[in-house]
């Protein structure tokens, strides 16, 4: 089973259309292994993006070099699916 | 197996089996108004069963309703059910669910992509395509909603088998779709099409293929506005309303450009709530919440399908 620890997920708030642009060529470019949950369509809505552990430094990183605002959505993907596994269990029982 | 529908658990995630077996108990309860249909199988040979709400006549007008086509979007397949047993047991006290059932006809895939879904369940829970293997490529999986015969192969999708909006070899590729299909062209007389996804709390009409309005781009927004208002009324939940392509962005291939392209004049998809804090991973004591606000909308759509006769 695949897992998610440490994965996280960021909210990100796009200003304007050249920082949308620049999460589109993210997006586009497959880097990091980003997991788009919401796509960079447009400054009115948000962004939702699956950050493996292994590369949330060097999106933090490049969200900040271009003042990018965002937030964390989701601390620690895992946890949550752990969490939703156990209430599946618990149900079941 | 369940001998009555009222101890199964509508605010938890299920897996499929038990969905499917939740479904003969709601067929033994309600005989005289639901029934079960294999429209095929998926690729992995899992039947997909459509719940039939009919109170007679023979291909009446219909309503189709096809939920979680995208796998891992677990919100909608659940509201799914707890949408069927709603009709089925508000059939004869809701007045107006009543008159739309004398003489309109309810199908509805509560598990669009079963392969996917399982999958889901046991490997990779952020699973969304289907489960297909793609010939020259350690890739699997297509994303059924850019599969459809409606700008096939166009912007907004892709010809990348690894990417998780892959478009398939051709369309209706995928056997999922192709089921759907088959169906709703030798039934031929469905009026209205919804899609349900999540999450994005939106409420979209065609076109998504091309950012042209819809002949009934109109009629469809003011529907499309009013189902909204009833939905926020519960629980003031937001939702944005518009086509595909003006709201979110050009994406080739989807299922209600098909429809409407068919002739389906009422085809909207739902992107269900999150509220913005969970995404995909929604907690299971939201989903009665999100059902119950989305049946609202759902009915307001069917009154006025009902309605509006073509």
């Amino acid at each position: 089973e695949r897992l998610f620890t440490g994965d996280q997920v960021i909210r990100v708030d796009a200003q304007s259309e050249e920082q949308l642009k620049l999460l589109q060529i993210l997006e586009s470019e497959e880097k990091w292994n980003l997991d788009f949950w919401r796509h960079p369509v447009s400054t009115e809505l948000p962004v939702d993006v699956r950050v493996p552990r292994s590369h949330l430094g060097a999106l933090k990183e490049y969200l900040n070099a271009h003042s990018i605002p965002f937030t964390v959505m989701i601390d620690d993907v895992q946890e949550l699916l752990d969490q939703e596994k156990a209430e599946m269990r618990e149900n079941h029982i | 197996r369940q001998h009555n529908t009222r101890d199964f658990n509508f605010g938890a995630y299920h897996p499929l089996e038990t969905i499917y077996s939740w479904m003969d108990t709601l067929v033994d309860q309600h005989p005289n108004l639901v029934t079960k249909l294999e429209i095929g199988q998926s690729y992995e040979n899992r039947p997909m069963y459509v719940l039939k709400f009919s109170t007679g006549g023979t291909n009446r007008p219909a309503i189709w309703m096809d939920l979680g086509i995208h796998s891992r979007e677990w919100v909608s397949q659940a509201t799914g059910v707890w949408t069927a047993n709603k009709i089925a047991t508000d059939y004869d006290t809701d007045a107006s669910l009543t008159a739309v059932l004398k003489t309109m006809d309810i199908y509805m895939l509560i598990v669009a992509n079963p392969d996917g879904y399982v999958f889901s369940h046991t490997n990779d829970r952020m699973w969304r395509k289907t489960r297909s293997p793609n010939s020259g490529s350690v890739c699997v999986g297509v994303d059924p909603n850019r599969n459809w015969d409606a700008g096939f192969g166009g912007p907004g999708a892709s010809t990348n088998p690894c990417s998780e909006t892959y478009q398939g070899s051709s369309a209706h590729s995928e056997i999922e779709v192709k089921n759907i299909v088959n169906l709703i062209q030798s039934h031929g007389n469905f009026k209205s099409f919804i899609s349900v996804h999540a999450y994005s709390q939106l409420l979209m009409y065609p076109y998504g293929y091309t950012c042209r309005s819809a002949a009934d781009q109109a009629e469809l927004d003011s529907v499309g506005r009013a189902a909204v208002q009833k939905l926020t009324s519960l629980y003031g939940t937001t939702y944005k309303v518009g086509s595909i392509c003006t709201i979110i962005y050009q994406a080739s291939g989807g299922s209600i450009d098909w429809s409407y392209d068919v002739g389906i004049k009422y085809s909207f998809a739902f992107e269900l709530r999150d509220t913005g804090r969970y995404g995909f991973i929604l907690p299971a004591d939201q989903i009665i919440p999100t059902a119950s606000e989305t049946w609202l909308a759902l009915k307001h759509i069917m009154e006025y399908v009902h309605d509006h006769p073509y």
